[in-house]
């Protein structure tokens, strides 16, 4: 038997929101410890990996590991359904089939629930090894979905390059060409708003504005945005959700041919 | 222009 049950539809709607662009299917792996995923999207440029601690839920039970295969289409139908107060409940049996979603009115006057198709995907699960990234920042998630946006007009690319005084974000094409240059907040009076770079070497890479753009639908989910770089890896964006555990994404960065 | 490289290419299938 597995039940998980979430305070605020909300959250699942913006978690959904910020992996169905880049993903139509995904497994949601349910242990003890909480539900995982991790899928490529289908042209094996970007990773998702998603993780969900258990103590995060209002309830929270496991009895046997599941692995649950969804089209995230069709969760996303499901979750419109939903207000975003409503209480949220994933439940199913174990060797199930489907999955039952159900909603409950704070008031729990009303109560409604959806059975959905469980998939049988083929998994390629991929080893992430342990990186000592060489910049990790930390900046506004809307600032980055903002100069994702407006760099993205420019050019399919764009450069970051961080340094211990800021961190460049670059882009040009037939229009011209754009540079967004962050400092490292001085004096850090409000932690959501601050601009903190931690630096072992300086690097610049070159990524797809098109992937970028697509991470920055979870700016919902956070107030700030990390970044990890590191010359020849792939790029980390991840996004913490509040009490419940992360969402992140990888890029593999763009080179010179 | 650069060219968009994979992941497999750094992170290995398990």
């Amino acid at each position: 038997m597995f039940e998980a049950r979430l305070g605020q539809a909300t959250i699942l709607k913006k978690i959904l929101d910020a992996i169905k662009d880049l993903l139509n299917e995904g497994t949601f792996d349910c242990s003890d410890s909480g539900i995982q995923l991790q899928a490529m999207d289908n042209s094996h440029v970007s990773l998702v990996s998603l993780t969900l601690r258990s103590d995060g839920f209002d309830k929270f039970r496991c009895d046997r590991n599941l692995s649950m295969g969804m089209n995230l289409g069709s969760m996303a139908k499901i979750l419109k359904c939903a207000n975003n107060e409503d209480n949220v409940t994933i439940k199913a049996q174990d060797n199930a089939d489907t999955v039952t979603i159900m909603f409950e009115s704070a008031n729990q006057e009303k109560v409604s629930d959806y059975g959905m198709k469980l998939m049988n995907l083929d998994q390629e699960h991929l080893g992430i090894p342990e990186t000592d990234y060489s910049c990790v920042v930390r900046m506004p998630a809307m600032e980055f979905a903002r100069i994702c946006r407006d760099l993205a007009q420019f050019s399919e690319s764009v450069v970051i390059c961080c340094t211990k005084e800021g961190v460049k974000f670059s882009a040009s094409g037939d229009v011209g060409t754009a540079n967004i240059k962050l400092a490292q907040t001085g004096n850090v009076d409000k932690e959501e708003e601050a601009v903190i770079i931690e630096m072992q070497e300086p690097v610049t890479l070159t990524f797809a504005c098109r992937y970028l753009n697509a991470f920055t639908k979870a700016t919902p989910l956070s107030t700030q945005v990390q970044l990890s770089m590191c010359a020849d890896v792939p790029l980390v964006v991840e996004y913490r959700i509040n009490e419940l555990g992360h969402i992140r994404y990888y890029l593999a960065p763009k080179i010179e041919d | 222009t650069p060219i968009q490289n994979d992941l497999t290419e750094y992170f290995s299938l398990v």
